[in-house]
């Protein structure tokens, strides 16, 4: 059995991924893809919950809608994709 | 499918592309030919018609570019985001950006064009032979001026056949000196570089002057990225450097520790510890025709689908034979409608609109077929604009190919002009759109034509068929015939997946000992070939736009592109 290594993680210079935690990459990826956003109207603002927001972005990739940050839609956040929104501003 | 809000699109049809400047991930011939490409899958379903326009103003702006790169849409280095493109309208709308921090390729790895050398400028054959080793990139063993090279086929020993590979030291591109290649050393801002440089620019381009002094001269191109290089990091462009030492441990190869995100990198000098050089080791990379294609539907008005398996579904992923989905086809036509003129596929019979002259006919004579006097031409039909046939074949000595419904030949002699387009339906009223494979016998001179499970067989204008290939002694597991190479009278060879079989033609039966592979006794040539043909004497097996040409001794001594050699476009 080998024993699992102790992996080190690097700043490495010019890299401008940073390393984000899991809910860091998901608000991110919510606010750029449109289904995250503080709408303001006549002085009214208001957040789109992040559950809601989350399943509204699973129903886009056809993920399960659950409004969790699970496993797979982690994954689909990591993805290589298109930068133009999901949902229109 | 989902347009975007107010249903944005062009007023025009015939819209227009300019491509502003190139990756040096591949050669701008590569970059073309895929954007290119990219327009097709959208011509082929609408009205609408792409021209590419050299200076001005396009409907379409195309450039690539890294991180903040002129619009407030930054790109985020390697991965991540691939590129963006803006719905249809003036200025910066309709135009497509590409992040030039990813390695854009065909999808499959290193897609290296060759220059000079003896290759006609074929693309890389990796991996390939040479005194022994197997090289997987370019290299400059065997040379003493440090040029990149390759072989194009799989063995340079055996075929000898090689070209150069993209180097600064041969050639730049972009800048104002005509392609010329780098001076090393050159005088930048009273400094001496040995190598291309980002130094003086913020868009992390490489670039050299090519005279030795560009204060002075202020000449300068960009430079070609070598198949070796590493992808962005903080040394784009230089080969990684092996071993090399990392938190002081040595490594011989590309690796992810000390990352997270899982990918694969080196150090581009003998110690990231002390230099903290690196870069993203070469992958397969994005396939630019992919990508592009996606972008140029919201270039003309088409948001993200949420059908996975949709060209325009926002995630990237690669697949080999790429066709639009019928989401996409269903958008598009949305907005601008079907495509108009004919049909490409039309599989009813020829109906003259005058009267056919009267006089002498042949037509009771069943082995002069009489449809080229009355199948005419269609010339809108532009064979040089088509990636891949159908299938390509000799019939009464001319080179024929065959692609939806429409075939066109060229005479034996090779230098004649491409005739064409002709309808298949007009010359062989029982056949389908979509020929897999075909050859004439070159006893009875009988056509046969392999569609799916069916084979037809014309003798003249006489038919026999369809009939299922079973019946030839073929298994009921095969979807397609994709190729068929005479062996001599009498026998011909049918090529299906990676297995061929050999067919005694009088005794309409496959020999026993059959199947066998393809690379077995073909080596060198793809095993996934959708077309396999004779012609003048040589083999010729086909991947998309690509054939690999191989000698009666089974030696591949050439490979090229069907469109410029066998097409002449």
């Amino acid at each position: 059995w080998s024993r699992p290594l102790k992996s080190i993680s690097v700043t490495f210079p010019g890299d401008i991924i940073k390393n984000m935690t899991d809910t860091e990459l998901a608000e991110t990826y919510l606010k750029r893809f449109g289904y995250l956003e503080t709408v303001q109207r006549s002085g009214f603002q208001s957040m789109v919950s992040t559950s809601k927001a989350l399943k509204e972005m699973q129903k886009q990739m056809g993920l399960e809608e659950t409004g969790q940050l699970d496993k797979s839609t982690l994954e689909a956040m990591k993805r290589p994709r298109c930068g133009v929104p999901d949902v229109a501003n | 499918y989902k347009t975007f809000d107010g249903d944005l699109k062009w007023d025009h049809n015939d819209v227009t592309y300019r491509i502003l400047n190139y990756s040096p991930d591949m050669d701008s011939a590569v970059i073309d030919d895929a954007f290119a490409r990219a327009f097709k899958v959208w011509s082929d379903v609408t009205p609408l018609t792409f021209t590419r326009l050299f200076d001005g103003t396009a409907d379409i702006m195309i450039s690539f570019g890294k991180r903040d790169h002129g619009d407030p849409y930054p790109f985020d280095g390697k991965d991540g985001l691939l590129a963006h493109a803006y719905p249809p309208g003036e200025g910066l709308q309709g135009d497509a950006h590409f992040d030039d921090d990813e390695y854009w390729t065909l999808g499959k790895g290193p897609a290296v064009k060759t220059r000079y050398g003896n290759a006609d400028g074929a693309m890389c054959h990796f991996p390939f032979t040479f005194e022994g080793k197997t090289y997987t990139t370019c290299t400059t063993d065997g040379r003493t001026d440090d040029l990149p090279w390759c072989a194009t086929t799989a063995d340079y020993s055996r075929d000898k056949k090689y070209g150069f590979c993209p180097s600064e030291l041969l050639y730049t591109f972009g800048g104002n000196a005509d392609g010329a290649k780098c001076v090393f050393p050159f005088v930048f801002l009273e400094e001496e570089y040995d190598s291309c440089t980002t130094e003086g620019r913020n868009d992390g381009y490489r670039w050299c002057a090519t005279t030795d002094n560009f204060d002075q001269d202020k000449k300068f191109g960009f430079c070609p990225s070598r198949d070796t290089a590493v992808i962005g990091g903080n040394s784009e462009g230089e080969p990684c450097h092996f071993p090399f030492v990392f938190l002081g441990k040595e490594y011989n190869s590309c690796t992810s520790e000390g990352r997270g995100d899982g990918k694969l990198w080196c150090s581009t000098t003998d110690n990231y510890d002390e230099d903290k050089k690196w870069g993203f080791c070469p992958d397969q990379g994005y396939s630019l025709f992919l990508v592009a294609a996606h972008e140029f539907g919201h270039a003309l008005g088409l948001d993200h689908s949420s059908i996975r398996d949709a060209l325009m579904y926002p995630m990237y992923s690669y697949v080999e034979d790429f066709s639009l989905h019928r989401d996409d086809i269903e958008g598009i036509q949305y907005l601008y409608g079907r495509r108009t003129g004919p049909d490409p596929t039309p599989p009813q019979p020829n109906t003259p609109t005058t009267a056919p002259n009267p006089g002498p006919t042949d037509s009771t004579d069943p082995t002069k077929p009489t449809t080229t006097t009355t199948a005419r031409p269609d010339p809108t039909n532009d064979a040089c604009k088509l990636d891949k046939f159908d299938t390509i074949t000799v019939i009464e000595g001319e080179l024929h190919f065959f692609k939806d419904g429409n075939y066109w030949k060229r005479s034996r002699e090779g230098d004649g002009e491409l005739q064409g387009s002709f309808s298949i339906s007009q010359r062989w009223p029982a056949l389908p759109a979509v020929i897999d494979s075909a050859f004439e016998d070159l006893l009875t001179k009988k056509l046969y034509f392999f569609s799916g499970t069916r084979f037809w067989v014309y003798t003249g204008q006489s038919l026999l068929g369809p009939r299922s290939i079973e019946k030839l002694g073929l298994p009921n597991t095969i979807q397609k015939v994709e190729g068929a190479l005479q062996r001599g009278k009498g026998k011909v060879l049918l090529f299906s997946g990676a297995s061929f079989w050999r067919l005694d033609v009088k005794a309409q039966k496959i020999d026993n000992g059959y199947p066998k592979y393809t690379d077995a006794i073909f080596g060198g040539v793809p095993s996934d070939a959708h077309d396999v043909f004779q012609y003048k004497g040589h083999m010729y097996f086909c991947r998309d736009q690509f054939y690999w040409r191989m000698n009666s001794r089974r030696q591949v001594d050439r490979v090229g592109y069907v469109k410029y050699d066998l097409l002449k476009c």
